[in-house]
């Protein structure tokens, strides 16, 4: 049993160790991806995409686009259903999805 | 016998630790697959329609949206310089990323649902590196990860 | 007194903190409609 477990761990040191540089190639993949100014140009939604993922009948919806680093803060529903959005490098834009 | 027990308590933590970096891995070839397919839907539009849609009509990557319910009564309060919001509502309401509206837009294939067609998973796998591309099968058939061993096949 | 603080405006990675932010919300909202609920119905008197 004592060798059984040995390989076993092993194995499973490797098997993380693979799944650590494989997690950070996705990571920096990822990160070129979408801040390759050619995606960026293509990298967007339309309304009727906005309204393809929520009824418009039914739900009100908001589209929030704000500057890195911006603090989204949520109160304790307890005490009130709120949102509260702080920036501190440049403007916040709020758009409500039209319905039509 | 005690330092068996102590082997099988690394290897249960070891395992524990594999599935969440497996589950994260996932998440970041999900993510990718679903960018890559929105940018390259939205080229064939363009080039279909000679050119980019109306400005208003668009919201750029990255973006939040929050929904709630159409009763909801929203009291919005905005700083001059829009550096500052605050929404009060009278209601419940959620709210989601990007990634998440563009999975129920489908640009993720269905993979993180497990159900993925077989034409959508070539289309998939056609959209990540080709040593990872048996993560992208396992998750078209919502394999668990114990019954793949500890890797993916090709892994 | 905030409950969760997320920053956003960077693509991607901020999923699962959303999805705890909407299961407080929802929880809140059961727990604030529960307590309506109950102000609602006539307390039941008191037996002898």
């Amino acid at each position: 049993d004592h060798q059984v477990l040995v390989k076993d761990n092993s194995d499973l040191k490797e098997a993380e160790k693979q799944l650590d540089d494989l997690i950070q190639m996705s990571t920096i993949q990822l990160k070129l991806l979408t801040e390759d100014s050619e995606n960026q140009h293509f990298a967007y939604v339309s309304c009727q995409d906005l309204r393809s993922v929520m009824d418009p009948k039914q739900q009100m919806l908001m589209v929030m686009k704000a500057p890195p680093e911006t603090q989204l803060q949520v109160s304790d529903p307890a005490e009130a259903f709120q949102i509260k959005l702080k920036s501190t490098r440049g403007a916040i834009d709020v758009f409500l999805c039209p319905e039509d | 016998a005690q330092e068996c027990q102590n082997l099988e308590m690394e290897k249960q933590r070891r395992m524990e630790r594999i599935k969440q970096k497996r589950a994260q891995l996932q998440e970041l070839l999900l993510q990718q697959i679903a960018f890559k397919n929105l940018v390259q839907r939205n080229q064939q539009n363009e080039q279909q329609n000679q050119g980019a849609p109306a400005l208003n009509s668009t919201i750029k990557l990255p973006f939040i949206i929050v929904n709630t319910s159409k009763r909801t009564v929203i009291d919005c309060s905005i700083s001059s310089d829009k550096f500052e919001y605050l929404f009060n509502f009278d209601n419940a309401f959620e709210i989601h990323d990007d990634i998440e509206v563009l999975k129920r837009m489908g640009m993720s294939f269905g993979l993180e649902s497990g159900k993925c067609s077989p034409e959508d998973l070539r289309l998939a796998k056609s959209l990540v590196p080709k040593a990872l591309e048996g993560y992208i099968t396992d998750m078209s058939t919502g394999s668990s990860w114990v019954n793949q061993g500890l890797l993916c096949n090709s892994a | 007194r905030s409950r969760i603080l997320v920053s956003i405006g960077e693509s991607f990675g901020t999923s699962e903190k959303f999805q705890k932010i909407n299961q407080m919300v929802s929880s809140g909202d059961r727990l604030l409609k529960r307590g309506s609920e109950v102000s609602n119905h006539p307390k039941p008197l008191k037996r002898l």
